[in-house]
């Protein structure tokens, strides 16, 4: 994942070539920080889930845009993108690709739910799951929203059968009963399929950028083909317990205002 | 008129040596007189050295570059000059007590993108366009 330039020779240019002392390290940083438009350097928590924000698929993505980028600058036609959507095992629409082509800043989101309730007070089988889009830099505009889920190959007991599987925004919540839900997509699955399920909030992550009040988060629920309520862990479908790089999360392109005006110091 | 046509012989005198051509060997850009010419120069920026590992995620640094060296007269014929280039050269000549030489500066600029942790441990992804210097000419 590394981006060295290399002339000719392979040798990669030093840095400086001596160490920095410590307040021209302080002054450089501070330089590329106003460069990269950031006010101090970001020091993410380790516990608040620092990992199931799914670096790896962003990490795919980054070496998606910075192939695109050497492409471009040394003028050769794209043609990794066949490539590229059939082997990126994150990528797997070709409009993602054309999202991420657009798109000038890409974020994932930490869940933000830690404890799963697993039964709704009607004794309905669901997920809760929180995200927090208004963390991005004022007047972005979201171009397109995704909420992910890993579903695993089931055992052969459920092997014929399809579940329904649906994701709710939820509208509004009450202490005593359900709380009111807006149905975003219901999906057939068939217990034997294995891969990621990519969910379309685009609306509902613009809704919660206009007004973080309505940012009650999403549900997910699962039934028998029968109507039965389903626990996530019969089907395959894997939580905020299964192994990181399968947790569910939230991606969002995003295009940014092309005036990048560095704050005068 | 005349200084073009003499700028244009130094364009064909160094760009292409002519056949059986008897004068002086093409310029050796690494002779010490052409160091000095407005070109772009090597710098490398280092996230790990900043000691930013625990938040970039990629890449390890980037080839910035930078634009150094001197718009003399004539303006090197290998490096592109604006009109303004050649106009404040030879104002500077008339007078260079107070008029500066066209200075160095970079012609093209292109993207990288960054992938790094945010302070609520978000993964950012974004482009940052007119980051590395491609190419430079005199302003």
């Amino acid at each position: 994942g590394s981006n060295h330039s290399l002339d000719g020779n392979n040798e990669v240019h030093g840095f400086i070539h001596r160490r920095l002392r410590t307040h021209e390290k302080r002054e450089m940083q501070k330089e590329i920080l106003s460069i990269l438009g950031l006010p101090h350097r970001p020091r993410p928590h380790l516990w608040h889930g620092k990992y199931n924000s799914a670096p790896l698929f962003m990490l795919d993505l980054y070496n998606t845009m910075s192939s695109e980028e050497k492409s471009q600058v040394q003028g050769m036609p794209d043609r990794y993108e066949s490539v590229r959507t059939t082997q990126s095992p994150h990528l797997a629409t070709y409009q993602e690709t054309a999202f991420l082509n657009d798109a000038d800043m890409v974020m994932s989101f930490v869940n933000l739910v830690e404890y799963d309730r697993d039964l709704s007070p009607q004794r309905r089988h669901h997920k809760e799951f929180k995200f927090n889009p208004s963390q991005i830099p004022e007047g972005e505009a979201v171009t397109a929203a995704e909420f992910r889920l890993y579903k695993e190959c089931v055992s052969h007991s459920f092997r014929n059968d399809t579940f329904l599987l649906k994701v709710y925004q939820v509208v509004k919540e009450h202490p005593d009963r359900e709380a009111d839900l807006l149905l975003l997509e219901s999906r057939r699955l068939w217990a034997a399929e294995e891969g990621w399920l990519e969910f379309d909030i685009t609306a509902t992550s613009n809704l919660w950028l206009m007004n973080a009040a309505h940012n009650l988060g999403l549900q997910v629920s699962m039934e028998t083909s029968s109507g039965q309520s389903i626990s996530f862990k019969e089907v395959g479908l894997v939580g905020r317990d299964g192994a990181l790089e399968k947790q569910p999360f939230m991606v969002a392109f995003f295009k940014v205002s092309e005036v990048h005006i560095r704050t005068t110091r | 008129s005349t200084g073009g046509k003499r700028r244009q012989q130094n364009r064909n005198r160094s760009t292409q040596p002519q056949e059986g051509y008897k004068g002086p060997p093409p310029p050796d850009y690494n002779s010490s007189d052409q160091k000095t010419a407005c070109r772009r120069h090597e710098l490398y920026v280092s996230f790990r050295e900043l000691g930013w590992q625990d938040w970039i995620i990629a890449p390890e640094g980037y080839a910035a570059n930078y634009c150094d060296g001197e718009c003399s007269f004539p303006l090197n014929a290998h490096m592109n000059a604006t009109n303004h280039a050649i106009v404040q050269t030879l104002v500077h000549l008339m007078n260079p007590e107070n008029v500066p030489k066209p200075c160095c500066a970079p012609t093209k600029l292109h993207a990288i993108s960054v992938l790094y942790f945010d302070d609520n441990s978000n993964v950012i992804l974004k482009k940052y366009k007119n980051m590395v210097v491609r190419a430079c000419g005199c302003h």
